[in-house]
């Protein structure tokens, strides 16, 4: 069993954590951010398979400021048939096995069973869409890990290719990396960050922090949440 | 599945619209 883990908290995907979410709703409004994600990378020249808005987040108990799920648009990636256990073997049909009986889960959660017979899971699940999937259980500390060093100090996390994810001090980007990811960039803007990951290797260019900047009707000067504020 | 929060349950509901358009569609991705 995949326990994919943030550098704040480690969650394992069931059902049930998600069930005992409690958040408030998103800074913006959801269907606002889900289109502002897919204009993101929709229309973008790059290859990114996946865009994220952690949204960021105060508990009061732990007295900590927190980044979580917000929204996130999968596009999917043209080598998704890559996974991370090789076809055919033991190891492969188990973890396969174990992401459709999650899946089936989460479906029958929000659609109710199915009653057509249709297999609601079909095809295999990739280590990419696993790797998004999970994403939604995952919670960040700010100034832990990538998404929370990006909000705390307000300045964008670009890392891209293998070398430089696996030796970045942060969970999601190993886990990224071994999910089949290549880059990993994380924009903060008003309230929360704007994560987009590729399974290609992008270079540092200014386009895409402009347009998550301006997407996200962010001052597009360098600046940014600091911890919490601005927006 | 009444204590999921609605931000949760569209993000979920998306993922699995896009996952069939994909496994349905010719092309793999967009």
């Amino acid at each position: 069993q995949l326990q994919p883990s943030s550098s704040a908290t480690t969650t394992t995907i069931t059902t049930n954590n998600i069930n005992n979410d409690t958040r408030n709703g998103s800074f913006f409004n959801q269907d606002s951010l889900q289109q502002r994600l897919q204009l993101l990378i929709d229309g973008s020249m790059e290859s990114w398979t996946y865009a994220i808005f952690w949204q960021s987040s105060f508990e009061p108990v732990s007295n900590t400021s927190m980044l979580g799920w917000g929204d996130g648009y999968y596009r999917g990636c043209e080598d998704e048939k890559k996974t991370l256990a090789v076809p055919g073997t033991e190891e492969y049909i188990a973890v396969q096995a174990h992401r459709k009986n999650v899946l089936r889960e989460l479906n029958s959660l929000i659609s109710g069973p199915s009653t057509s017979g249709e297999d609601s899971v079909g095809d295999e699940v990739t280590d990419t869409e696993w790797f998004f999937l999970v994403s939604m259980t995952q919670s960040f500390v700010t100034g832990i890990g990538l998404p929370g060093m990006a909000f705390f100090t307000g300045v964008p996390s670009w890392v891209a290719g293998t070398d430089q994810l696996v030796s970045t001090p942060c969970e999601r980007a190993r886990h990224a990396q071994v999910s089949g990811m290549q880059t990993l960039v994380c924009v903060p803007v008003g309230n929360g960050v704007v994560e987009l990951g590729s399974t290609e290797i992008i270079f540092q260019n200014s386009g895409i922090l402009n347009k998550v900047r301006l997407v996200f009707n962010f001052d597009v000067q360098d600046g940014g949440g600091g911890g919490g504020g601005g927006g | 599945n009444g204590d999921m929060p609605l931000y949760r349950k569209k993000s979920l509901q998306r993922f699995f619209e896009k996952r069939k358009e994909r496994l349905t569609s010719a092309a793999p991705y967009p």
